[in-house]
């Protein structure tokens, strides 16, 4: 039966099978439904399955980060593999910071794609948030010094900076991400923190498991940013993603306008994965 | 490592054996996690285990292979060949219109530089590229930036004055006019899901009547990638799909639930980020990657 009683093999199965369509990964979704199993063995009273579900994803995904209690400036890199959408969400997370009231500087560390400064710098004008940038082909590691720099000088409370995108795969591109890293170091001292924000296409695969792991691996991953949740992609691997490396999702991107930003909600997020 | 697992599944069965009912069922479940931890569609998967139990009931196991090899020789004859077998050969009329389509992000502009080097490089031709996102911000920077690097004739050089069929319809005239071959337009990424969008794809596809409408699809793109090429072969019917970003780590799987689920044929890989990334589509190799 479906509301009461125990999980029917035929309700096990559509309910995995949802799973799995949303990217949750077979391992992960027959494990979860296998707990939903379990639970409603010893409930007293089962409700509807798919809503149980539901709350034992939202219960396994990780906390919020608390909010950044650090010296000024507080610093955000967005990093993520080719095409993920670190440059658009770097203006929405500018622009949503400015209307906060905060002191606000974007840095442009994309300095190796085609155009990609110019995009930024668009966005910038159009979400009113000044750009630190150098010319086309420069070092990513002096435009964020640069931009630490004058964060300091304007008494800026918070930097963004993009990065350009890579695959995690490759060993030379990681290495001077972990470069980039440790300019936060020499500009404002070794115990200056920063938060690196991974960037995740929610139409990604189980991929997406290895790219958090090898940016956690260099150090720099505190959290997810879910991008392009508006299509019809549901972005379920997040899950295998707090499970194995605890990083949480702070934001969700649902839209390519600068307004397209917001905060990751889990029973929101766990429901729509369950369908 | 599928390997091992199914050599550990049949390490009971010796040369001149038959594969058994449940010897099969055990192996198809090891198969369907393999696949779908590569990505391939559910519903691709499922379609896929059928036809192979089929081939692989009965099958006699030979002196020279353990039963675990022949199953998976069996599951990657069958891989293959949903690969490769999707749609006929590529041969693109002089003169021809090339429109790329896809989701955000996917690497159409990236991949529309490569396609003008590729032809140019692999037969003479010149192409035209013509930029007709007129949303992202830098689009069209972006393709003349890369167009300067291939040295390759591009439009608009100057800011947009026309909609996206506008330019499409300019640059057509301009490719013609200059004796351009090709003529590859790029478009905006957009949600096949965004009705609004879709239908301008449609009117600009009517209007151009181009040679070939490719989709540019991302290797790492989950179980949505069947339902994305779907609606893009629904209402543009696809000539091709061209698979970017294969230069990563991921399995690949979306490549079999788009030639398998669908029948649209790869065209080509993007192997990088450079004009010179760009492999026309080998299907042998692709299988041990997907299998993992
Ligand atoms: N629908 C939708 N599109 C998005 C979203 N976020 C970004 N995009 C689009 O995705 C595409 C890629 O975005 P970018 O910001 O350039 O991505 P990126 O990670 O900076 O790309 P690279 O720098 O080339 O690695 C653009 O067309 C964006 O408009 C989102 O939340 N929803
Ligand atoms: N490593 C790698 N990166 C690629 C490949 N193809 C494209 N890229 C990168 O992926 C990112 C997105 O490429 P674009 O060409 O801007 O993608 P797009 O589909 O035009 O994006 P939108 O116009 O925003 O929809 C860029 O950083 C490209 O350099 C590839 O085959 N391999
Ligand atoms: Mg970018
Ligand atoms: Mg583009």
């Amino acid at each position: 039966g479906l509301i009461s009683g125990p999980l029917d093999d035929e309700t096990a199965e559509e309910l995995t099978d949802a799973l799995i369509l949303a990217d949750v990964g077979p391992g992960p979704a027959e494990e979860l439904v296998e707990k939903l199993r379990e639970r409603r063995l010893s409930a007293e009273k089962p409700g509807d399955p798919a809503v149980e579900l539901a709350r034992i994803i939202a219960a396994r995904l990780p906390a919020q980060p608390p909010d950044y209690a650090g010296p000024a400036p507080e610093i955000h890199l967005l990093i993520g593999v080719n095409g993920s959408g670190k440059t658009t969400t770097a203006a929405k997370l500018a622009k949503r910071a400015r209307e906060a009231g905060r002191r606000v500087l974007l840095a442009a560390c994309d300095t190796f794609r085609a155009a990609a400064v110019e995009q930024l710098e668009l966005w910038s004008r159009r979400v009113g948030v000044p750009l630190i940038r150098h010319a086309e082909g420069g070092d990513a590691a002096a435009v964020l010094f640069d931009a630490l720099e004058a964060a300091r000088s304007r008494d800026v409370d918070l930097v963004i900076a993009d990065t350009a995108g890579r695959l995690h795969a490759k060993r030379r591109l990681m290495d001077e991400l972990a470069k980039l890293g440790r300019v936060v170091g020499k500009a404002l001292g070794h115990e200056h923190p920063f938060r690196s924000g991974l960037v995740l296409d929610a139409a990604n695969g189980q991929n997406s498991l290895q790219q958090a792991r090898a940016f956690l691996e260099i150090g720099l991953a505190d959290e997810v940013i879910l991008t392009k949740l508006d299509g019809s992609a549901k972005g379920g691997v997040v899950l295998a993603v707090g499970a194995q490396t605890g990083l949480p999702v702070t934001w969700i991107g649902t839209g390519e306008g600068p307004d397209d930003l917001e905060p990751f909600q889990p029973q929101r997020f766990a429901a729509a994965l369950v369908g | 490592r599928l390997t091992e697992r199914l050599g550990v599944l049949f390490k009971r069965l010796t040369g001149r054996g038959k594969l058994s009912e449940d010897n099969v069922k055990e192996a198809l479940r090891e198969v369907r996690v393999a696949l779908l931890e590569a990505d391939v569609n559910l519903r691709v998967v499922k379609d896929f285990l059928k036809s192979v139990k089929e081939k692989a009931l009965g099958a006699e196991v030979l002196n020279s292979l353990t039963p675990g090899q022949h199953f998976i020789g069996v599951v990657k004859e069958e891989l293959t060949a949903l690969l490769e077998g999707a749609g006929d050969k590529l041969n693109l009329p002089k003169p021809a219109t090339v429109l790329l389509v896809g989701l955000q992000g996917s690497g159409k502009t990236t991949t529309a530089a490569k396609l003008a080097r590729h032809y140019q490089k692999s037969q003479g031709r010149e192409s035209l590229l013509v930029a007709c996102d007129t949303r992202r911000p830098a689009a069209r920077e972006q393709l003349v930036r890369l167009a300067d690097l291939i040295k390759a004739d591009v439009h608009p050089r100057k800011p947009f004055t026309k909609d996206a069929p506008g330019t499409a319809r300019e640059g057509v005239k301009l490719a013609a006019a200059a004796g351009r071959e090709l003529t590859i337009i790029d478009t905006a990424g957009r949600l096949q899901i965004d009705e609004e969008l879709m239908v301008e794809l449609e009117e600009l596809e009517a209007g151009l009547k181009p040679q070939a409408v490719w989709l540019v699809v991302d290797a790492m793109t989950g179980q949505a990638a069947l339902e994305v090429a779907a609606e893009f072969h629904r209402r543009l019917e696809l000539d091709g799909v061209i698979v970017s970003k294969l230069d990563g780590d991921a399995r690949g799987g979306c490549i079999l639930s788009i030639a398998g689920g669908l029948g649209v044929p790869v065209r080509f890989v993007g192997t990088g980020e450079r004009p010179e990334d760009l492999e026309p589509f080998r299907a042998e190799g692709l299988a041990g990657r997907i299998l993992g």
